[in-house]
């Protein structure tokens, strides 16, 4: 069953499989502990914070490596540490490409360190060549970002970032867990299917989470040197965006793909696939699937293009114009005879020889057009007959090709 | 009455060679 189309074949709104995009994925870290040999120190128990227990971390042995792999590896254990005792307002990032467009549902870090006083988490929609915040986390948003702790979004911020302190707490002490849902608590979010704005909000090439402050060495009973910013899980997941035009996301060499339907193409099914521009490209919805529309081209012409002067004018019908029509016909549709031609009224428009030749006279028709209908050619003075080859009643032929026919004295 | 066709042989093509079908 294919969840693009219902029993009866016809189009519906359909969505690719939820998908973990970090998992496996390379990380680029900014700061990655263990460079130089470093003692870092961490908690055992999550409540006890004089269970600390001490680390060398030292790049050039394995066993005391944290590399930002452990962060989307399969091994929940495993951690990714940063170098210690960094000081805001140096930061430490994690990047994550994740190599085309993808929707995202939610996002979640568990750390095996203190969660960060503040940290930032920003998207990419242009594989990384810009980056917009979608979410603070703060105990002190206004003095670290700028921003209020935010309470309710509004409708006109939905697609704004906030600062929020929740998931800052120093406890746990470790195994702490900071999740974001892009959605949650958007006006729109219950019609995402109908918000362009939301749509936009959720779309990512890549992620990027920045760690801006540490607790206090106070607060961690650790002296600051010692300590660091450590996870051991970066969960991504989401979607291929594929606008509602397919329901598997296929690998392919040059990366994951859509599997279009309703007729589209595309990375994203963002277009109409060929010859299927009779109206225009349009996401779909669970209330209207949107399909891509054929041209009628009566089987004369297998390339049209998109007119959207003649889909407004045919009140959102019709606005495709099929180019290169065959068989000597011509028109938006292919639907007439071209000029030299007339319609064999015998056969169907969509037959290849419903056009024939005028077959006008070349000396008794003025030209070698004919009435598209009914065949009938411009015939000279005194010339009659459907091609224009014979004289009318009265006149007789002359020796004279431009006028063929002369009245008889 | 059917008139006959236009019998091509007749006409003087001298100053009309660009309507005179090719044979």
């Amino acid at each position: 069953e294919d969840p693009c189309y219902d029993a009866k074949q016809r189009p519906r709104y359909c969505i690719p499989d939820f998908l973990d995009l970090a998992l496996g994925r390379e990380v680029q870290a900014s700061g990655t502990c263990g460079k130089v040999p470093q003692k870092l120190c961490s908690y055992q128990d999550p409540t006890n914070i004089t269970s600390r227990k001490c680390l060398i971390c030292d790049q050039s042995r394995a066993k005391t490596s944290y590399p930002p792999a452990y962060l989307t590896d399969a091994d929940a254990q495993t951690c990714w540490k940063s170098e210690a005792g960094v000081k805001f307002p140096k930061n430490v990032t994690l990047t994550l490409p994740l190599g085309r467009r993808f929707e995202l549902v939610y996002l979640s870090l568990r750390f095996c360190s203190p969660r960060p006083q503040s940290m930032a988490v920003y998207k990419s929609m242009d594989h990384g060549r810009s980056w917009v915040p979608i979410q603070y986390y703060s105990t002190q948003c206004r003095r670290v970002y700028g921003l209020p702790t935010s309470g309710t979004i509004t409708k006109a911020m939905e697609h704004e970032a906030s600062c929020t302190d929740y998931q800052t707490g120093l406890k746990p002490l470790t195994g702490g867990l900071v999740a974001f849902m892009p959605l949650a608590g958007r006006p729109s979010a219950r019609r995402f299917e109908y918000s362009p704005v939301l749509q936009d909000w959720v779309t990512a090439t890549d992620i990027r989470v920045v760690f801006s402050r540490l607790h206090t060495g106070q607060e961690l009973g650790m002296r600051r040197k010692t300590t660091f910013y450590g996870v051991t899980e970066l969960q991504v997941g989401g979607r291929c965006k594929c606008n509602g035009h397919a329901s598997h996301c296929a690998s392919m060499p040059e990366g994951l793909t859509c599997d279009c339907r309703h007729h589209t193409a595309g990375p994203e099914c963002d277009r109409c696939k060929a010859f299927y521009h009779d109206r225009p490209w349009q996401r779909a919805t669970p209330s209207n699937s949107h399909e891509c529309v054929a041209c009628e081209c009566n089987l004369h012409s297998h390339r049209c293009r998109f007119s959207m002067e003649l889909y407004a004018l045919s009140g959102r019908r019709s606005g495709g114009i099929c180019t290169g029509c065959r068989h000597n016909t011509a028109g938006r549709h292919c639907h007439y005879c071209k000029q030299g031609y007339k319609r064999d009224p015998g056969k169907p428009i969509t037959s290849r020889r419903s056009c024939k030749p005028c077959q006008c006279h070349p000396v008794g028709a003025i030209s070698a057009m004919c009435n598209q209908t009914t065949g009938q050619c411009q015939c000279k003075i005194g010339v009659t007959g459907l091609t224009c080859n014979r004289c009318a009643l009265g006149f007789q032929q002359s020796r004279s090709a431009y006028m063929p026919c002369v009245r008889i004295r | 009455d059917v008139m006959p066709t236009l019998d091509m042989t007749l006409f003087d093509w001298t100053d009309y060679e660009d309507l005179k079908p090719e044979s």
